[in-house]
């Protein structure tokens, strides 16, 4: 689903360069269910907004799903977003003057989803997240494990092909973590292909596959033994 | 320090009644060092905003190095917090247009601190979270375990005598977090009362006691076993 060969992303800052990716390469098969890991500031979220189309490379080459992305001007970028990738950011990015559930409908409602479809699936996907008794609060009514959990109902809420979730169970206790793994095997059996940024090697052992980062390179990529 | 008695939190919306707080009471003496555990919405933010006087509860008692935030306005809750409260939120609040380095020195500006002693103790601080090199970057030309260590650093720059931290190593790998509780013993040892929330019992056990939320209650409060 994914072939990414020499990944570059620099950022010049006055007469500082610093290089977020350093020529990053590797192949994600259709189904596969991996993690991202590595230290803070090694280009784990650089790489995934990339991979999600929010960001243009500065080399390498990146094809996902048949599409070449280099060859995508912001528009076809936008559309292939729509279409192909459900994204959980780092930071929630939900909009704070919708409740949860208008939130998880948005992209549904870009998609052209009929109002009653995406209000049964938006309540259907935060029930499935543990927030079914938190539908019609706004995200500063929420906990911050309740905003992270609206996030990743929102990244499913179009039935993407590709779910790329930059740690989403960073806010989460034990408890609902062990459920939104849950919820990610269940998709991967289905058929979803998975990356996960994550910091926890609980999370990381629970996918098929750990792709480690440092310095804005792959350093080890191997599978986890029991799959 | 810290007298907690009874403290009630309950948010209205419509006809339902979200009991955040249902009644917490505690003590943490001068130079303790203490985890907040518990599922994600048991309450724990709710309950940090209170105690750092960002939030006021709906009922009962808080007294604080001596002050009883009851009896304080809204003038009086910002003195209190300038003079003796440093915090850590769990979702940052970095002032975008402003560098890490600026972002440190807020704090203390406010406080009246020449701009040489600032810059100097800003720069020390970041240093010390392992930021020297992303003085300059201002909040989205950072990692989000960067903009975590910078939220840390902004905590400590008026050496408070309580510091509350809201998941301060949520972000963080494995590495960058044993750093970060390494700083958090120094500055315990030097007689700064720690107040951590936290997921991670790695970090829980790393601290002199563990209290436990759940449903806007505390249902355990344990020393931890080697301190
Ligand atoms: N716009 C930017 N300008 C300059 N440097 C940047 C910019 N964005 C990111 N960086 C730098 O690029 C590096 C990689 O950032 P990235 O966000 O990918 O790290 P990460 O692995 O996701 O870290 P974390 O685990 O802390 O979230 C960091 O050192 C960061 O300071
Ligand atoms: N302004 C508000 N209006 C209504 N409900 C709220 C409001 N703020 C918080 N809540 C609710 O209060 C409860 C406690 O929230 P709080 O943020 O304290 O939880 P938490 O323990 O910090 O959770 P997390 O671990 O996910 O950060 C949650 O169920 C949340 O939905
Ligand atoms: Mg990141
Ligand atoms: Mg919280």
């Amino acid at each position: 689903l994914i072939e990414a060969r020499d990944l570059v992303k620099t950022y010049i800052m006055g007469d500082e360069e610093v290089h977020a990716l350093a020529g990053v390469t590797f192949t994600i098969p259709h189904g596969g269910y991996a993690a991202v890991i590595g230290p803070s500031g090694s280009g784990k979220s650089t790489l995934m907004n990339i991979i999600g189309g929010l960001d243009t490379p500065g080399g390498g080459a990146l094809v996902i799903n048949g599409a070449d992305l280099g060859a995508l001007d912001d528009a076809g970028l936008a559309g292939f977003r729509n279409r192909t990738i459900g994204f959980v950011f780092q930071s929630f990015n939900l909009l704070p003057r919708l409740t949860a559930l208008e939130n998880v409908e948005l992209p549904m409602m870009y998609a052209g989803v009929a109002p009653a479809e995406r209000r049964l699936r938006a309540g259907a996907l935060l029930d499935r997240v543990g927030l079914g008794q938190r539908k019609t609060h706004r995200p500063t009514q929420l906990s911050g494990g309740q905003q992270q959990r609206v996030a990743i109902a929102r990244a499913l809420a179009c039935r993407p092909a590709l779910l790329l979730a930059d740690e989403p169970t960073g806010a989460l206790d034990t408890a609902t973590t062990e459920e939104i793994l849950r919820l990610f095997a269940d998709l991967n059996a289905e058929g979803v292909t998975i990356l996960i940024v994550t910091h926890e090697m609980d999370v990381a052992r629970a996918t098929h596959r750990i792709i480690e980062m440092r310095d804005g390179r792959i350093v080890a990529d191997n599978p986890v033994p029991h799959h």
